[in-house]
């Protein structure tokens, strides 16, 4: 497969080229902030962020060789922890602020006028200012990101043939060629082999955060369509009820 | 794949070879 034909050096350099570009809102959130305006606005970035996310995917290496059972479950599973880890590289350098994108970005204040979202926003910034002060490199961040992608799901298809089981062991295969990436994005920092394995672990231990963050998130979105706060369609619509329906 | 799964718009995009983004 492609991930193995790759050296570490030459798979950082593809998955930093599928880097989706700038993404902008266009469009004025009024001021005061609402709950529902802010939804809105929200939703509306997030709509076209999923867009750009399924081209991102397509674009690491071994990814489209998956089968599309596996495509289609991966994304379903990983996109608001992609979306999320994209915010925090986006406000790393904002200390309590969030940059949704460059023309919305959100205090904390600023954010508390939706319920429920002020407990999400102070976990986000709490995991934006550990990537801060772990000063997070874009080599790294890359390979975080195609990780969350390819460790999204564990699920078994229910009738295994072939051609899963392929993609399984695929899979696999491509999980193992980003970690050497990672692994050797971080060689690239001049620490010692002590504090490049502490580093590593500091890396992976904020993925099981993000996780988190994503399901409180999913939840969140979930009663805010629940309550119509806020009208969903489409591919944020899509990919929200498959992983509700993932989730019971 | 049922035929659920094919009407998905995720799907589609997956399965184009054109880019998700002039598709939408």
């Amino acid at each position: 497969g492609v991930s193995i034909a790759l050296s570490p050096e030459e798979l950082i350099a593809r998955i930093m080229d599928a880097e989706p570009p700038e993404i902008f809102l266009m469009k004025d959130v009024k001021k005061p902030f609402t709950e529902a305006n802010v939804m809105m606005s929200l939703t509306n970035l997030a709509d076209k962020e999923l867009v750009h996310m399924i081209s991102w995917a397509k674009k690491i290496p071994g990814f489209v060789e998956l089968s599309l059972f596996d495509q289609v479950h991966l994304l379903e599973c990983c996109w608001l922890e992609v979306l999320m880890l994209g915010l925090m590289w986006r406000s790393v350098n904002h200390p309590g602020k969030l940059i949704f994108s460059p023309d919305l970005c959100l205090s904390r204040d600023e954010g508390s006028c939706v319920q429920g979202f002020v407990e999400i926003f102070d976990m986000l910034l709490a995991a934006t200012s550990r990537f801060r002060e772990l000063k997070l490199q874009r080599e790294e961040y890359a390979c975080l990101k195609a990780m969350i992608l390819l460790n999204s799901n564990m699920c078994l298809s229910s009738s295994e043939g072939g051609e899963e089981l392929q993609s399984r062991s695929k899979l696999l295969c491509l999980l193992d060629s980003v970690t050497d990436a990672l692994v050797w994005a971080i060689s690239k920092t001049g620490l010692s082999f002590q504090q490049r394995s502490t580093r590593l672990a500091h890396l992976l231990m904020l993925l099981s955060h993000i996780r988190h963050l994503s399901n409180k998130g999913m939840d969140h979105l979930h009663c805010m369509k629940m309550k119509k706060m806020v009208p969903l369609y489409d591919l944020l619509l899509e990919m929200l009820d498959a992983h509700i329906m993932h989730g019971s | 794949t049922s035929l659920k799964e094919k009407h998905k718009i995720l799907h589609r995009l997956l399965q184009n070879s054109s880019s998700p983004v002039d598709l939408a």
